[in-house]
């Protein structure tokens, strides 16, 4: 069990159409 | 080689660890090339959720904020890229909802919030996340899951569209009372057409099968109650739309026709425990045009009795049903011009649009009420089909 005193870390997300922009350079590799 | 010595299920600790070059493989095998009709129909509800879920808690455990935020990226680049591909497809559709939706839910039931930690068991509550606070990520998933709930109405309404003005207007099924057919008009279907014409059993049995599919897809209850309720409106809108712009659907036979649908609408909610949806409300401005179809439109009396009935009417739909109104037969009158003109000024304060026809595009907002799962991580197994051999369990 985690100790409740650590507080987490919070991890920025970006919105949905900048993940969908991250993702273009990937979908140009695959075939 | 190792000895493969299988270990107890209060071993696990309800996480899977995977290596970083297995992420594509993971999202390819378990979201890009899962097919719901195929292998998922025996998955557990909600399988790839948890699955993925547990993916990302061993992220989370070993500390590798980078592993979480690309595995979070792929998952939902890759949920929308099969939506993309497969978006026209109802089972598909539902099938995503109802896993983005769990998966949603994991991400605030193992959070480490004490507020959606509150029917947790005490072994769930040790599998929250460690390191990782993914409030924002759960922000994303949640516009993701509204996007696909958006794609999943326009999916059924281009399946249920073709079938209302047939199903809830055109076809006859009291014979006895609607026989006489309005005089002067010609019926719109030739007899060609009658083989290929949809009834009330059909969209009532369509509307079943959505109902089964998202069940069987494990989508929360309360989502469901939306999704039906958004079909009930449909339904409404185009059929009373309908209505408005066609003369031979304005006499009597077809008010007591419209009448004997919706209750056959109530009754499906009723056998679906759907009937505190809302469903039924959205019907209400197609109940009232039947109403106003088959009560007496000629005195005073009646005008004032039409105009407390008709509430969910728009002065402007009350004019038009009453214009198009047409007699069966020589016992009946076409409504007068002066009652018309009576009802015109007895409506005249109201405070309402223009509005004639009802704006069937329209979605009422929707949520996504916290749901936790009671199912135990640490007891989920991966079955052989799903080709995820590279998940070790921990």
């Amino acid at each position: 069990p985690r100790p409740s005193s650590r507080p987490r870390i919070l991890l920025k997300a970006p919105t949905l159409a900048e993940m969908e922009e991250m993702n273009i350079s990937e979908e140009e590799e695959s075939p | 080689h190792p000895v493969n010595i299988p270990r107890r299920e209060k071993d696990f600790q309800g996480m899977l660890e995977y290596k970083k070059e297995d992420e594509l493989k993971l999202v390819k095998n378990l979201i890009l090339e899962l097919k719901p009709r195929g292998v998922a129909v025996n998955l557990i509800p909600g399988l790839p959720a948890y699955i993925l879920f547990m993916c990302l808690r061993h992220a989370d455990y070993v500390n590798d904020d980078q592993k979480v935020r690309t595995l979070l990226t792929s998952t939902i680049n890759s949920i929308k890229k099969i939506l993309k591909k497969r978006g026209d497809d109802f089972e598909t559709v539902s099938f995503w909802l109802a896993n983005t939706c769990r998966f949603l839910h994991c991400l605030k039931q193992y959070s480490g919030d004490e507020a959606f930690m509150k029917h947790n068991t005490q072994r769930q509550n040790e599998h929250c996340l460690s390191n990782f606070d993914l409030a924002e990520y759960r922000q994303v998933i949640s516009d993701l899951a509204i996007q696909i709930y958006q794609q999943l109405i326009k999916c059924m309404e281009n399946i249920l569209q073709p079938m209302i003005v047939s199903g809830m207007l055109e076809h006859e099924t009291i014979q006895g009372v609607s026989g006489v057919k309005p005089t002067g008009l010609r019926k719109r279907t030739s007899s060609i057409a009658d083989e290929g014409t949809y009834t009330l059993d059909s969209i009532l049995r369509q509307l079943s099968a959505f109902h089964s599919t998202m069940c069987q897809h494990g989508t929360d209850p309360e989502l469901i109650k939306q999704v039906v309720k958004q079909q009930f409106y449909i339904i409404g809108a185009v059929t009373l739309n309908n209505l408005l712009l066609r003369k031979d659907m304005c006499s009597w036979s077809k008010g007591m026709q419209i009448r004997y649908n919706v209750s056959q609408l109530e009754e499906w909610l009723r056998d679906k425990g759907l009937m505190t949806c809302g469903a039924k409300e959205t019907l209400e401005p197609l109940i009232q045009a039947a109403q106003l179809l088959q009560v007496k439109k000629k005195t005073d009396e009646d005008a004032e009795a039409i105009c407390s009935m008709c509430l969910a009417l728009t002065t402007a739909q009350i004019v038009k049903v009453l214009n198009l109104y047409t007699p069966v037969n020589e016992f009946e009158e076409r409504v007068s011009v002066a009652f018309i003109r009576t009802i015109q000024t007895r409506l005249r304060d109201r405070c309402e649009s223009p509005q004639l026809l009802m704006d069937t595009k329209m979605i009422y907002p929707v949520t996504f009420p916290f749901s936790p799962s009671s199912l135990a991580l640490e007891t989920i197994q991966i079955p052989g089909s799903l080709n995820l051999a590279f998940l070790t369990r921990v």
